[in-house]
């Protein structure tokens, strides 16, 4: 019944033993964040008088659904590494993994094939849930060089009537997205594996598009909907990693930049076949 | 050159906004893959032979005893022939990034016994890990590997590191991992 803890560099994260998911993160300075990681799906607009959600737009039909089912899971765990293989639906699986010498919490997605039997596209998101008091405000890379401000529902060179209120708060993420609490000098940062949306649509929360899958064209000239075969005609599955930062600003600012950096240069991993170790030496 | 121009090419035609944000054609997603995935393997060559060069004691020549490297462009569904059909592999990493740092190497791997031995002959730990279910059921993989085995690897700045990987079968027993909670849930 007690929460299963895991210690990564400067942090402990305890996992629920019901579903196997995060639920807070304690860091080294004594501040515990109650840290919730879950997947949610928007069903795609599909009424013929408007453009429906589709390669250009993201037009979701109204709020995001949860998997109705428990998650299914399996904890590993060695001295070098601590991993939850947690399945969330037949669609959605994960491994969330810490190591010991390591800051970040990574987030090891696969997601699809989207089922769409039941005639409904649907957009899946990664949403990430904290007691975070960031006052509408969250940060995104949006312009490739630096954290843009963003305030939700809120434009600073006009007025702005909100429409549509999802999307309408959707910002790029070309390498980040993050929360800020001034107050309590804490920051959460997610770093992804490439370009991907997102945004901040309640206080403390992030969320981030991961796959797609809509069923019409919305009519912005690519005449298709945006609806990936994949190999088997099944639909496409998509395999990606989130890196997630929950820090002192001060701290959180200098690791997640470096992290970005190794990130973006990654090392190259080649293999040769060898004979023998005196080869090798 | 002809190599390197086949990235320039893909690159350059990759960077069309359609590719970026996929909004183009289902045909045309399907020719950009096409054209990436022909760009890196017409550059496999040049690949291993600059890693070749600069492993090498002796630049100026190249021998046939070179290692013969290649990518596994595999890895992220846990699926490496190379890996999987030698028992002795030199797994060898270029740092393009201007610090040294640690990086945590993850090949797929069966449950057998494992060596690891470093850069200046000292033998590493390694774990080896189950891969996850759902994983080892992915359509496309066509691969034997269970697990992974992982292990840290020490990148020099702009540099390269080399990690010598044998399956053994010596008595020594395969550190355990703990299994904490196996599915215990409804």
């Amino acid at each position: 019944e007690a929460p299963i803890t895991a210690q990564g560099k400067g942090f402990s994260a305890s996992f629920d033993p019901s579903t196997g998911s995060i639920q807070s993160v304690s860091l080294a300075n004594g501040k515990v964040v109650k840290l919730r990681q879950k997947y949610q799906w928007y069903a795609g607009y599909d009424t013929p008088k408007e453009p429906p959600s589709g390669a250009y737009l993201f037009r979701p039909k109204g709020p995001a659904s949860g998997f109705p089912d428990q998650p299914t899971y399996q904890i590993f765990n060695s001295p070098d590494c601590f991993e939850v293989h947690q399945n969330i639906s037949d669609y959605v699986s994960q491994t969330m993994r810490i190591y010991p010498d390591d800051p970040f919490i990574e987030f090891d997605f696969k997601v699809g094939p989207i089922p769409v039997a039941d005639k409904v596209g649907k957009e899946i998101i990664s949403l990430f849930q904290t007691d975070l008091k960031t006052n509408k405000v969250f940060y995104t890379d949006s312009n490739g060089r630096q954290m843009m401000k963003r305030v939700k529902d809120f434009r600073p060179t006009w007025k702005y009537k909100v429409i549509e209120p999802i999307a309408g708060n959707y910002y790029p993420i070309n390498s980040r997205i993050s929360l800020k609490d001034e107050d309590e000098d804490l920051q959460l940062v997610v770093l992804t594996d490439r370009s991907q949306g997102g945004a901040s649509l309640n206080d403390g929360e992030l969320e981030i598009m991961l796959h797609r899958r809509l069923l019409h064209d919305d009519s912005l000239g690519v005449d298709e909907a945006l609806n990936e075969p994949g190999v088997d005609g099944r639909g496409l599955i998509i395999r990606g990693k989130h890196y997630v930062l929950i820090s002192d600003i001060k701290s959180s600012n200098i690791l997640h930049r470096e992290k970005g950096m190794q990130l973006y240069m990654a090392p190259v991993v080649a293999f040769a076949p060898i004979s023998s170790f005196d080869d090798y030496r | 050159f002809d190599a390197v121009d086949n990235f320039h090419r893909a690159m350059g035609i990759l960077q069309h906004h359609d590719a970026v944000t996929g909004t183009e054609k289902q045909l045309v997603a399907f020719d950009y893959a096409y054209i990436l995935n022909d760009a890196i393997e017409k550059s496999m060559d040049l690949m291993n032979r600059a890693l070749q060069f600069i492993s090498s004691k002796d630049k100026s020549s190249q021998s046939n005893s070179d290692p013969q490297y290649t990518l596994c462009l595999g890895l992220n569904i846990s699926q490496c022939e190379v890996v999987e059909s030698n028992d002795k592999v030199l797994v060898t990493l270029y740092n393009p990034y201007a610090h040294e740092y640690d990086f945590k190497v993850r090949i797929p791997w069966q449950e057998s016994n494992y060596k690891v031995t470093g850069p200046n002959g000292e033998s590493l730990n390694a774990t080896i890990i189950p891969i996850p279910g759902f994983m080892q059921d992915f359509p496309e993989r066509k691969s034997s590997a269970t697990h992974e085995l992982l292990f840290k690897a020490t990148l020099p700045a702009l540099g390269f590191a080399s990690y010598f990987v044998e399956k053994v079968s010596s008595n020594k027993p395969t550190p355990k991992l703990e299994t904490i909670l196996p599915l215990t849930t409804s």
